[in-house]
């Protein structure tokens, strides 16, 4: 079973367009093996991603240096999961 | 926990395959004179694509397909679809509309689109998206079943990478979890709406994906796109944005329900349901009704129109 534990999804807010494209340009760094749960659309929409640990801080200083914001949407994805299937176990007992 | 009827199901939850396909058997065998069971194909890994036929009769009447579940991960739309399910059972000779559309319309519903990709979700990997077919000359698995249709296939807005999340597969409907709804609405033949239901990021969306041009009825999708997401904000507040695909999100080629205007079934759309919050995929389960009702407001401003606006 695949777990995600440090796995965190950032919420990435683009000032512009060439922030945007800086964003984008995450998509082929595929060492960083991003998960683009909401992929690049406009300025307007944020894009979500779930990085995995390994590549957290890479990612993080890759944002920070091109002075791009973003705040982490789920901290650690592993707990999150963990509630869902403690939910779905406690609610097919009920 | 196996409930021992539909009204015993507990939508307010998470469920696995075997007990989805369990409430699709208790609902036909609950209503026998309007709702069947339709298996159009199998996936790779051979589950059943079940399709829930409504229907009071007539002979190929016009139809209404809605399906869920196509990205295995978007847990929100399968439980959403069984909510709807039972809903338009329910809903059968109470709600005028509902009625309506019934008695001179069928209404093809497929929870599970991606059987094989949900079976992993529980067991393996919460994350999977794509189809469960070994992908030859290369060591990962799946394609992407939003991609693989023969609409723009192979275009910008779909890669060729195997190990991608949107790889489109070596082939334009090679996936049979595509094919055998490819096959089953060219059958059929009558298709006057098909509504094809994803999450998250809260968006009602219409081709096309692959190309700039403007669909020929971008007017009248665009005008009930309008008054769906209205009708849906009124219920929760939820908003929704709304247009073409390539204008709203992005380029995507082989688009299912880019395949299906280009089929000649004019009100085509993709949903994209909750969540904005900071769930994502992992919706919790206490929004789940709230969100196939407020979903379903918006379902039946399409029905509705479609019903009223025959082609």
């Amino acid at each position: 079973k695949e777990t995600f534990e440090g796995h965190q999804v950032l919420r990435i807010v683009a000032k512009d367009d060439v922030q945007l494209s800086l964003i984008k340009d995450l998509e082929d760094m595929i060492e960083f093996e991003l998960d683009f749960w909401r992929g690049v659309t406009d300025v307007a929409t944020p894009v979500d991603i779930r990085v995995p640990m390994h590549s957290l801080q890479s990612v993080k200083i890759y944002l920070e240096t091109q002075d791009v914001e973003y705040s982490i949407m789920i901290e650690d994805l592993q707990v999150l999961l963990d509630e869902e299937q403690e939910e779905m176990e406690s609610a097919a007992r009920v | 926990a196996e409930p021992r009827n539909t009204d015993s199901f507990d939508f307010s939850r998470y469920h696995s395959i075997s007990e989805i396909y369990s409430f699709q058997d208790m609902l036909v065998a609950e209503n026998p004179n309007l709702v069947s069971k339709v298996v159009i194909g199998q996936s790779y890994e051979g589950r059943p694509l079940n399709v829930l036929k409504f229907s009071t009769g007539g002979t190929n009447r016009p139809a209404i397909w809605i399906d869920t579940g196509i990205h295995s991960r978007e847990w929100v739309t399968q439980a959403s679809g069984t909510w709807f399910a039972k809903k338009i059972v329910t809903d059968y000779g109470r709600d005028p509309a509902v009625t309506a559309i019934l008695n001179k319309m069928d209404i093809f519903l497929e929870i599970v689109t991606n059987p094989d990709g949900y079976f992993y979700t529980h067991t393996s990997n919460r994350m999977w998206r794509k189809t469960r077919k070994p992908n030859s000359g290369s060591s990962c698995v799946g394609v992407d079943p939003n991609r693989n249709w023969d609409a723009g296939f192979g275009g910008p807005g779909a890669s060729s990478n195997p190990c991608s999340e949107t790889y489109r597969g070596p082939r334009a409907h090679s996936e049979s979890e595509v094919k055998s709804i490819v096959d089953f609405v060219k059958s059929h033949g009558n298709f006057k709406a098909f509504i094809s239901i994803h999450s998250y990021s809260q968006m009602l969306l219409y081709p096309y994906g692959y190309t700039t041009t403007p669909a020929k009825d971008q007017a009248e999708l665009h005008n009930l796109a309008q008054r769906a997401i209205t009708d849906l904000a009124s219920l929760y507040g939820t908003r929704y944005r709304f247009g073409s695909i390539i204008n709203t999100i992005y380029q995507a080629s082989g688009g299912t329900i880019d395949w299906t205007y280009n089929q000649g079934i004019k009100y085509s759309y993709t949903f994209e349901l909750r969540d904005t919050g900071r769930y994502g995929f992992i919706l919790p389960a206490n929004q789940i009704i709230p969100t196939a009702e407020e979903t379903w407001l918006a379902l039946m401003d399409i029905m509705d129109h479609t019903f009223k606006n025959p082609y």
